[in-house]
């Protein structure tokens, strides 16, 4: 599968407009509402999605390490971490993990996600 | 990641990034394709933050993740960050740190959420991006409401280690372009997608530079590749925001 980037094709001039399934859907999140509820309706029409996400980078570590022990040990470290994240956030963990039924400590994964890659 | 800021030649800017994810997160041998990333383009969301019935600002987002890496504030400035991995600056004192008690610095989409919610104008926004202390470096393309407003900031952990101007640019300054490598020097030569996407913008010209034209160019492989899961387009001064979620059909680059 594997082009080298100097094999590039030319500069493309016929992707725009892109077809109207690939566009992304738009919700409403509202400032007003306590951290806690304000990202239930969009994670709960998204919840088997992350769910399936985190499942595959969690089958990913165990295939790499040949066992479920890291990360669910990293897993429950974060959840004891959990209250040090600066509010708002952490309220919306907290909210997010309610409503998806995800661990507290694999949303938060999640949401470092960019750090926890860079490490 | 490769995000764009470009001026027309009637000084409209516009901001763009390709969102790229996954490298190295297991490949599916049948399909030929990043594990991660397939599952991760499904999870896409645009949010529209409100207060008091009004847009603060919009984004996209992986669902259930909270923090920011696309963002427009309508009027005002538009943001996106790209990846920057950095041997003497990575994550993992910042987070051994954080672990034993010493937090001040801040989580990298934290910090930009709360640029985007608190800060009111160009010049805030890059004041609070160049000074924060951070858990990880970064770059992050910042994009204003008028001509010649836009910066890219490359950040080590604790402070901007370079600020690179639209007005200093030397070649092109009606647009600059950012992937995962410092613009002074050149990138890893196995993802080179820096001098295709320069040779793409420059083909086209700012005079039809627009949504089109930026999207024809994220869209050009190896700017397009198997690791990218959206294309965003903003434009700060009316508030328009696009995004579009992106596959890459073999013959395509896996990175």
């Amino acid at each position: 599968a594997f082009v080298p980037a100097q094999f590039t094709q030319e500069c493309r001039s016929d992707t725009y407009p892109p077809p109207s399934s690939s566009e992304v859907e738009w919700f409403d999140v509202s400032l007003d509402e306590a951290p806690i509820i304000r990202w239930r309706h969009v994670v709960a029409r998204r919840q088997s999605q992350i769910r399936d996400l985190l499942l595959q980078f969690k089958n990913f570590i165990r295939q790499l390490t040949g066992s479920s022990v890291y990360f669910n040990l990293v897993a429950r470290s974060l959840t004891l971490i959990a209250p040090t994240v600066p509010q708002p956030y952490q309220d919306e963990m907290v909210g997010i993990s309610t409503v998806t039924g995800i661990p507290l400590g694999e949303i938060l994964l999640y949401n470092i996600f960019y750090e926890a890659t860079n490490l | 990641c490769t995000s764009v800021l470009a001026e027309d030649s009637k000084g409209v800017l516009y901001h763009a990034r390709n969102l790229d994810f996954g490298l190295f997160f297991g490949w599916d041998k049948a399909k030929k394709t990043w594990l991660v990333t397939e599952y991760l383009r499904p999870t896409i969301v645009n949010i529209r933050f409100k207060k008091s019935g009004q847009t603060v600002f919009m984004s996209t987002h992986f669902a259930g993740y909270v923090g920011i890496l696309t963002a427009l504030k309508p009027g005002r400035f538009s943001l996106t960050v790209n990846s920057r991995n950095s041997l003497d600056g990575s994550s993992t004192l910042g987070i051994i740190e954080w672990i034993l008690g010493k937090r001040d610095a801040v989580w990298m989409g934290f910090l930009t959420r709360r640029v985007m919610e608190t800060a009111d104008s160009y010049a805030q926004a890059k004041q609070m991006l160049t000074g924060t202390k951070m858990l990880a470096p970064a770059y992050f393309i910042l994009g204003g409401n008028s001509t010649m407003q836009g910066c890219i900031i490359t950040r080590s952990r604790n402070a901007a280690i370079d600020v690179w101007e639209r007005s200093a640019a030397a070649n092109h300054t009606w647009y600059l372009l950012q992937t995962n490598y410092d613009h002074w020097k050149p990138p890893f030569v196995l993802d080179d997608r820096r001098t295709p996407g320069n040779k793409c913008m420059m083909a086209k010209g700012q005079a039809s530079m627009g949504f089109k034209e930026i999207f024809n160019v994220l869209s050009s492989i190896p700017v397009l590749n198997k690791l990218t899961t959206y294309t965003a387009l903003m434009r700060v001064d009316t508030g328009e925001y696009h995004s579009y979620r992106q596959t890459c059909k073999d013959p395509c680059p896996i990175w």
